[in-house]
């Protein structure tokens, strides 16, 4: 589904920082793949290119066997809208609208409507959903940028620290919430974080130091 | 230092969301308190309360004897400045600055500018100094907010979440920092966080649920 060849990205004209260094990555349907680093290892770098938020500064990202650089900004903003749930690190909520109608901005950008109430309820924010993001804690902020990319029923979710804000057991839900999507569903799912704890839930657990992969291992479904 | 008597915070007017319910706490200097809670609990709305960002709906919090409802917005303003070092969740720098410039900011402030370059290097941040925080990853952010709130040198301390956006190693220098300013500077530092691996490091342990301190432990210095 999603393929990386020779991808990398690079800032800066004298001098130069090489967020992701030159990649190959290959992930199939439902896979639960978890991407570890530590802070500044260019985890969300990688995310943005897989989601075409960002163009590799040289190398091809393909998903679905479609060049991202390929496409002009439109085609690029129908592919992220239909094939990618994003879950950002810093949530981008729309602070004007409310919980409820960020998540159904999202269903109906790819109309799916019928699908918020449940998905309000299984994050845990059934009686929040009419509070402005201004009015939420962190942690209930972060759950309303998880329910926007469930609600589009996305092939590909791409979640940057997708707990990060939260506590232990609320984190589990999510991550349940997750899961479900790659078992049930068969979707392909990528989570990148620091915490190592989400390691246990991968089937592919990739491990990425100062831009380039360390390590890269299959798992069992656990 | 801090002490609150029957402090409270309620929001909405028909549905009352009693985000901090009448709590009465005391925190001495050299204090290291870590206060526990789950994501909704009310741990950003207390540390909003004692550093007077926010006025209790009822009840009173006092700093230094001085009650924060009785001063003035100037007087406030001036309490926060010179009194209070804040790491917000996330983070608030100001997206025009770069990550030295929003440091310098709060040091110019507060008159301390010759501390800017060991705080920067003290969170890892001497080659990202002239970034702006759009070129900043999610950890190196909350670094300039942590190094942000350090160079003021303030009696008192208060971080909410300050490692949350980090990796454990990252994450173990920012708390060695934290105890350093308890330790050797005789700050009163307040971690609220929903991370129950910082409990380790606090002299005391509070727990708040559902905007209630449901526990108050002291511990020895670890
Ligand atoms: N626009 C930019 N210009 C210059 N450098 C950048 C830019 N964006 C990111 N970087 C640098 O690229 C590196 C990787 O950034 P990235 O955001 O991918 O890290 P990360 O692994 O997500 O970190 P974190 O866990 O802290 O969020 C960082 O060192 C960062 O300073
Ligand atoms: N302006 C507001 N209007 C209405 N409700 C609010 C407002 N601000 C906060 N709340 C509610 O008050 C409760 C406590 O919020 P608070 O931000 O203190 O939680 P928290 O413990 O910091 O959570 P987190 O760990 O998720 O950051 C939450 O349930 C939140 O929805
Ligand atoms: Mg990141
Ligand atoms: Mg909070």
């Amino acid at each position: 589904l999603v393929r990386l060849e020779r991808a990398e990205k690079t800032y800066g004209t004298d001098v130069k920082i090489r967020a992701l260094k030159p990649t190959d990555l290959e992930f199939r349907r439902g896979e639960l793949v978890v991407v570890l680093g530590p802070s500044g290892s260019g985890k969300t770098t990688l995310l943005n290119l897989i989601g075409g938020l960002d163009r590799p500064s040289a190398g091809r990202v393909l998903v679905d066997g479609v060049s991202l650089g390929s496409l002009d900004p439109d085609a690029l903003a129908d592919f992220r809208r239909d094939k990618v749930g994003f879950v950002f690190q810093f949530f981008n909520l729309i602070p004007s609208l409310t919980a409820r109608e960020n998540v159904e901005l999202a269903a109906e950008l790819s109309g799916t409507a019928d699908r918020i109430d449940p998905i309000l309820e299984a994050v845990g924010l059934a009686d929040r959903a009419g509070h402005l993001p201004g009015q939420l804690s962190g942690g209930e902020q972060q759950r309303v940028a998880i329910a926007r990319a469930l609600v589009k029923d996305p092939p590909l979710l791409l979640c940057d620290e997708p707990t990060g804000a939260v506590d232990f057991e609320t984190g589990k839900a999510i991550l349940g919430l997750l899961q479900e999507a790659v078992q049930r569903r068969g979707k392909t799912v990528l989570i990148v974080t620091h915490n190592s704890a989400l390691a246990a839930m991968a089937t592919r657990l990739i491990r990425l130091k100062d831009g380039a992969v360390a390590s890269d291992e299959k798992r069992p479904s656990p």
